[in-house]
């Protein structure tokens, strides 16, 4: 009996977990959906974000030095794992690749 | 060339979760240890 | 017997995966968070300021911002329709997306750390769902399902199955 009533339970809950599941993705997708409307609107309205401003309050600002990259949706970022050059010294690389758009680089703080 | 294809790590604006720039970090940093 | 264990397991997984999906779903909120908060203090400076920032103060979402040392250079080849760019850093960096950027600026009020004040919590509620405040509450408490492993409704209904 002790392992029936268990079995029914177990059900129960596992029952109880798939609504929250399917309630968690629902939410989701509203979120991604409100987000999207905020980009979209940001470039229609054209507000955009003032973004040097924010970063240059930010304390990374001060001791390293930033870029800034804005790029169309979808666009791909591949960075290689870093090897040695012939000349003994580490290289490190970033490629980006768009297919939809031109890709805009900001050197923020660096004279 | 490198006979063995060199990993790469990607990323795609918009499309990937933040993890995936931890990773690219994480795998900077261990190159600048190794 | 053997049905009790595979549905223990079954039930496992599920709370793992709903562990998972909570934590997405507290990001995603957060960065809905900061790009609003920042939509509105932009059209607040428009107002002050009588008109649009200046061209290169600004930038468009989705943005990247790489880090580096100072004394880093960088060699970069672009294409000429600007649709492939190619760095080389003779030094390590460190590349942040847009909304971990704006979460640094204090643009998500603080919630991602549990630190928020009343005031700025009601304004946080203000830009999310009426279904979705619980999260905020929860985050402004410094409850995240990341790190504690807890799952608020889903966790009381599991105990109460479990008592009853």
């Amino acid at each position: 009996k002790e392992v029936v009533d268990r079995l029914r339970y177990l059900e129960a809950e596992i029952e109880d977990l798939e609504l929250k599941e399917k309630e968690l993705d629902q939410q989701k997708l509203w979120v991604q959906q409100s987000i999207k409307n905020v980009m979209d609107d940001s470039i229609n309205h054209q507000y955009p974000f003032n973004l040097i401003v924010g970063i240059l309050e930010l304390e990374l600002s001060s001791r390293e030095t930033l870029l800034a990259i804005q790029a169309p949706c979808g666009t791909q970022l591949e960075v290689p794992i870093p090897e040695l050059g012939q000349n003994g010294q580490k290289k490190y690389q970033i490629n980006l690749k768009s297919s939809s758009g031109p890709i805009h680089v900001l050197l923020i703080n660096k004279e | 060339a490198c006979l063995t294809p060199r990993s790469a790590l990607l990323y795609k604006f918009s499309g990937s979760p933040s993890k995936s720039l931890k990773d690219i970090n994480n795998m900077i940093k261990q190159g600048e240890h190794r | 017997a053997q049905e009790c264990q595979n549905l223990e397991m079954e039930k496992q997984k599920r709370i793992e995966r709903i562990k998972q999906k909570r934590a997405q779903l507290q990001d995603l909120l957060l960065q809905q968070i900061a790009f609003k908060n920042l939509v509105q203090r932009n059209e607040q400076n428009e107002q002050q300021n009588q008109g649009p920032p200046a061209l290169n103060s600004t930038i468009q979402l989705p943005f990247l911002i790489v880090n580096t040392s100072k004394r880093t250079v960088i060699d970069c080849s672009i294409s000429s329709d600007k649709f492939e760019y190619l760095f080389n850093f003779d030094n390590a960096f460190e590349i942040h997306d847009d909304s971990e950027v704006l979460k640094r600026m204090g643009m998500s009020f603080g919630l991602e750390a549990g630190k928020c004040s009343a005031e700025d919590l009601r304004t946080a509620k203000s830009l999310v769902p009426k279904a979705l405040e619980g999260y905020i509450t929860d985050m402004s408490a410094g409850f995240s399902w990341v790190n504690q492993g807890l799952l608020s409704s889903s966790a009381q209904a599991v105990s109460y199955l479990e008592v009853a």
